[in-house]
């Protein structure tokens, strides 16, 4: 463990707290896509297959535990709960999100580490978190106004990112034969798609005016 | 194992 990827862990952490709290406090999913929500769950539960099986430490249980548990109850919330499920905004979040899921699947039956179930639904969750922020920022892209909140929650998973990445950078020159491609690409790819997103939040808080996205 | 150091991230 390394400080960027607990500095990573802890930002992917707060983030998803953020939007807990958000909804949780004042009722509302405005400006939230459910798409990416399920997406996220969906990522998840594909990828902590081995919480049981595999036990790696205290914190990696912990953590599995906490992003599967949060995950899968802010998806309750936009879809089951009375009152936030009324803000949520259906018309807009059109993204088709099945259309991320089937080439995802593909891409990890063909380009994986080992071809066993295991694997390959782990490759899949990597690729399909690559992909899953989509429909979130396409909704930020339509309604056009970002509340704080929803600003900040991508902003830190943006930032979860970046320091995952610088993570991977430090493990490369410390540890021997310390290479995934794949990780790192789906990874890259992930980051990248937060890049323009970044662009406007920070000229938006330099010039301490309303985030808004070209249309 | 190898990969086994991957899979110990998030």
């Amino acid at each position: 463990m390394n400080i960027f990827r607990l500095a990573g862990d802890m930002t992917h952490l707060f983030s998803v707290l953020v939007l807990l709290l958000k909804i949780h406090t004042i009722k509302s999913c405005a400006g939230i896509s459910l798409k990416t929500q399920e997406l996220y769950a969906l990522v998840f539960a594909t990828r902590y297959l081995d919480i049981f099986t595999d036990y790696i430490s205290l914190y990696n249980t912990c953590m599995k535990l906490i992003f599967l548990g949060s995950s899968f109850s802010i998806v309750w919330y936009i879809r089951r709960h009375k009152i936030v499920r009324r803000s949520y905004d259906k018309e807009q979040d059109t993204f088709r999100h099945h259309f991320l899921i089937l080439p995802c699947i593909i891409l990890a039956l063909l380009i994986n580490e080992k071809f066993t179930v295991k694997e390959v639904m782990w490759t899949f969750s990597l690729y399909l978190e690559a992909v899953a922020i989509l429909p979130q920022l396409v909704l930020l892209q339509r309604t056009r106004n970002i509340d704080n909140l929803t600003g900040q929650y991508i902003f830190l998973l943006g930032a979860y990112r970046s320091l995952y990445i610088l993570n991977w950078i430090y493990r490369y020159f410390t540890e021997q034969h310390y290479v995934h491609w794949i990780t790192w690409i789906s990874g890259l790819v992930q980051t990248l798609l937060y890049a323009d997103f970044f662009y406007y939040y920070f000229h938006s808080w330099k010039n301490n005016e309303k985030l808004q996205l070209p249309a | 194992d190898i990969d086994a150091s991957s899979k110990d991230e998030l």
